[in-house]
């Protein structure tokens, strides 16, 4: 594997949004996932819809009575994969474009449809694995806590104690070797992770968490997802 | 053997209400900074309260967390429950689906 790689030098990464005051940040991390499939299956960028998400994807965790992605109010970033394989993919963002409010009415109109889900996965716990999916799949869909990101300003986060209770959905877009964590006195490796609260929070709307024990839950729950390729 | 063995993580009580904070003026720089106004002074007082508690908070997760830089961001008006409740969203679950595709192991020596 390379000792560091981003796939914002690649071209498959969007620009920052901002999912303003609602909690939507599964769907971001579910386009953004998919942007990176499709620019991998297709050589093209193209932002993805959330609202698309917000609005249509109610769809319902199997396992977990009750537990159904629902808008600002939260979701799950496979359940949404799920959606979207079902529904036959997303829109395009100036399609459907982003509101940050539950409006309680789909729009999805399916003769728009951009990009469709051909598969996704889970990766396993196991950081190399992490890394070798990345390199090899594109962004994946992580889930994070993330109490240390309200006060967040940059550098890499390593906190000595982090919860592991996942409550937010972010995307990874990389991961670099060299931050340097001065307490430590050595070199730090870490995970880029692309956020959704702006360009104006953390660095230029990045998260940089260092990479080996976990850290705030970053490993428990990573998704690749696969894009149908299209000749168009 | 550069890992840290034992280090204060949390100031002591007195660092909590340390004056050199100057949190009325961090305040005022961070309403002009991200545009905020509240609409009553109650409301006001509600969160300089919040936003001093939020400072104590960020020398704290600086402690903790010594090679990131912690400290006012758009967020620092809101109580971690506020935070929470409007900027996270993920419906968490302890378990993976027991039914979901696992991702082939990947080579990772080449």
């Amino acid at each position: 594997l390379p000792t560091d790689f981003d796939w914002r030098d690649r071209g498959a990464v969007a620009a920052v949004k901002n999912q303003g005051a609602c909690g939507s940040c599964w769907s971001f991390s579910t386009t953004g996932a998919l942007e990176g499939a499709n620019f991998l299956a297709t050589g093209k960028l193209v932002s993805l819809s959330e609202q698309q998400l917000v609005d249509c994807d109610h769809e319902c965790d199997p396992e977990e009575p009750g537990s159904c992605d629902s808008g600002c109010n939260g979701g799950l970033m496979n359940s949404a994969f799920e959606y979207t394989l079902k529904a036959g993919g997303l829109m395009r963002e100036e399609d459907y474009p982003y509101t940050g409010t539950d409006r309680g009415t789909c729009k999805f109109d399916k003769s728009k449809i951009v990009a469709s889900v051909a598969n996704f996965s889970v990766v396993s716990l196991d950081e190399e694995q992490i890394a070798a999916n990345v390199v090899k799949n594109g962004p994946l869909a992580v889930a994070i806590n993330a109490v240390f990101m309200q006060t967040y300003v940059g550098g890499v986060s390593c906190p000595y104690i982090c919860s592991k209770r996942l409550d937010h959905g972010v995307l990874l877009v990389g991961y670099g070797s060299a931050g340097y964590a001065p307490i430590r006195m050595k070199e730090k490796s870490y995970w880029i992770i692309k956020n959704s609260w702006g360009e104006n929070w953390g660095e230029n709307g990045y998260y940089k968490i260092c990479r080996g024990r976990n850290i705030c839950g970053v490993d428990s729950m990573v998704s690749t997802v696969a894009a149908v390729q299209t000749t168009s | 053997k550069s890992e840290p063995l034992i280090r204060q993580v949390v100031g002591g009580a007195d660092n909590l209400n340390d004056p050199r904070l100057g949190a009325e003026h961090h305040f005022e720089l961070f309403k002009r900074r991200f545009g905020k106004s509240y609409k009553s002074q109650e409301e006001h007082d509600h969160r300089f309260k919040v936003f001093r508690a939020n400072l104590r908070r960020a020398r704290r997760h600086q402690s903790l967390d010594p090679s990131a830089t912690h400290g006012v961001t758009q967020f620092s008006d809101l109580t971690p429950a506020e935070f929470r409740r409007t900027f996270l969203g993920l419906r968490s679950r302890l378990r993976l689906p027991s039914d979901a595709n696992k991702a082939p192991i990947l080579p990772t020596d080449s």
